[in-house]
């Protein structure tokens, strides 16, 4: 099945 | 010094129990604008950002910005204690290592003080690039929930498309499929019942519903949620606070390999 995403790849820490 | 004082204690109440499942140890930053908090769950597939803006408290004094690691469960146990109707008030010192919720029912004549501790938390601040959604989705809140609630007894992941005519949220499991289909309405004078969909892109994303699930516990917050999708971005869902601010949960997708 899919692969879950990861918040980390799409914003990036600051 | 830092004292808030909440009319609507019951206010408070909800926003932790809409984050307290999904976060365990967060950082809440207090500065002139607000009262706020960003917080990944530890799994990094969410984030949530929440924003109760100075305006809305019926007193704020925050004389620098100071940020304040708290349990959440911990937090969501003490505003339990207080009372729908209560006003609420956060309190804290200036280098102190603990919090004061000061609770005063409506008729003022009982007033409760919970102290709790503050912990340190190493915060990763992410950066959330303003961003335009391809497709907007606005729809009664709780019958959002009623849609994640169903399809999760059917399967673990939802696939979300969005048309011009409306929203489809699809499911498969072991037993079989589920299709629900919310098409936009054209109504107007019920505005908090109405679906309405801006869409610049047909999008299709798929999810994890226990995600959403933990997100649907917010619904007390708003009448209409708002749930914006790009292709390219982790979704966005939206409870408005009246008067206040915002409680907004990111999701990333499940992406095909």
């Amino acid at each position: 099945g899919p692969k879950q995403g990861n918040i980390l790849s799409f914003f990036k820490k600051i | 010094m830092l004292e808030l004082r909440l009319l609507q204690g019951g206010l408070l109440k909800k926003v932790l129990e809409a984050m307290k499942d999904l976060v365990n140890d967060a950082n809440f930053d207090c500065s002139p604008t607000g009262f706020s908090l960003q917080a990944m769950d530890s799994s990094h597939v969410a984030l949530v950002s929440l924003l109760l803006r100075s305006e809305g408290f019926e007193h704020y004094r925050c004389d620098r910005n100071v940020s304040m690691g708290m349990n959440l469960n911990n937090m969501a146990k003490m505003l339990r204690c207080a009372g729908n109707d209560d006003i609420v008030t956060l309190k804290a010192d200036d280098g102190s290592d603990c919090i004061t919720f000061m609770f005063e029912n409506p008729s003022q004549d009982k007033i409760a003080d919970f102290e709790m501790k503050l912990m340190d938390i190493d915060s990763e601040h992410l950066g959330i690039p303003d961003a335009e959604y391809q497709s907007i989705v606005r729809m009664p809140a709780a019958e959002f929930a009623r849609i994640c609630r169903d399809l999760s007894t059917i399967g673990d992941t939802v696939l979300i498309s969005v048309s011009k005519e409306g929203v489809q949220f699809s499911t498969r499991g072991d037993m079989g499929t589920a299709n629900i289909v919310c098409r936009r309405t054209t109504t107007v004078d019920k505005p908090e019942e109405d679906v309405i969909i801006e869409m610049e892109e047909p999008v299709s994303l798929t999810f994890a519903l226990r995600y959403l699930n933990s997100f649907t516990k917010a619904t007390p917050l708003a009448t209409q949620v708002t749930i914006s999708m790009s292709s390219d971005l982790p979704m966005v869902i939206e409870y408005r606070i009246e008067g206040m601010g915002y409680i907004r949960y990111y999701l990333a997708p499940k992406i095909d390999e």
